[in-house]
């Protein structure tokens, strides 16, 4: 099946 | 910083209230923004309210305005959807701001007072994207799509190609797609199915979540999904008369 990703792996903080 | 009417943040709140529970406002002479993860860290959503929005803006110092959103739920409650809303925060006194509704037939003013939160916000850099798909459509659209494939399965599938934009959801017992093709036929662009793409594209992500990112339906006649292969969607509705926007990003569901 399909793992929900996170939004971390794409977006870094400033 | 004064609204003509309540309803503009009644469905602002409406909109982000299941994913986000407290979050800052940030206030400075643009307007008032805010950015917030759910807790999950799959959604991230933001609000931009521009000056335009309102029917008087002042913003004399940038402020952050910590807010508790199941209070200010019960405040914006007492107001009705057609009243002007003011809020005041004081640079002086950052503990609390003031909402007044005014209804101007009635002759009725209530005031209230909102406890401000110090909250530890996170605040994620956004990279400017170049889209593989961009499709708009008319958001009841999108919200009629996402509701009832919702109620198949928990996952929806979002493919773009010549065929056109098919939704797709698997359950157990049941499988359901709808495809919309670009329609240049309506006159009316908030009406239009626009689909523009490089590359044919398929990604999957959580309906329950999608379900939630209908809700600013009610803020805009139409809704922009830009989506990039592996990358989280980017679901956008545009106010009008350029008061502002609320855009989601939801991570997709992968191998």
């Amino acid at each position: 099946g399909l793992r929900q990703g996170t939004l971390h792996s794409f977006f870094s903080k400033p | 910083a004064r609204l003509p009417r309540s309803a503009v943040l009644k469905k602002i709140l409406d909109s982000v209230k299941d994913l986000v529970k407290e979050t800052n406002w940030d206030c400075n002479e643009e307007g008032m923004s805010m950015q917030a993860l759910d807790t999950g860290r799959i959604v991230l959503v933001e609000v931009m309210l521009r000056e335009a929005a309102f029917e008087s803006y002042a913003c004399e110092v940038p402020m952050t305005l910590g807010i508790d959103m199941e209070p200010f739920g019960k405040v914006l409650r007492c107001a009705g959807g057609d009243e002007k809303v003011t809020i005041k925060a004081s640079r002086n006194d950052q503990d609390h701001i003031e909402l007044v509704f005014e209804n101007e037939e009635k002759e009725r003013m209530s005031a209230f007072e909102l406890k401000l939160m110090d909250i530890d916000g996170e605040h994620m850099a956004v990279p400017d994207a170049e889209w593989g798909a961009e499709i708009s459509m008319p958001s009841s659209e999108f919200k009629k799509i996402v509701m009832d494939l919702a109620e198949i399965g928990s996952d929806l599938t979002i493919a773009v190609s010549k065929l056109g934009v098919t939704f797709t959801a698997q359950g157990n017992n049941c499988k359901g797609s709808m495809v919309l093709q670009p329609s240049t036929a309506v006159d009316k662009k908030s009406e239009q199915v626009a689909i523009s793409f490089t590359e044919p594209l398929e990604m999957t992500f959580a309906a329950p979540y999608m379900k939630m990112i209908t809700k600013a339906a009610a803020l805009s006649s139409t809704v922009t999904l830009s989506l990039d292969e592996a990358c989280p969607i980017c679901v956008r509705y545009e106010m009008e008369d350029n008061a502002g926007h609320i855009k989601y990003y939801l991570a997709p569901k992968e191998d």
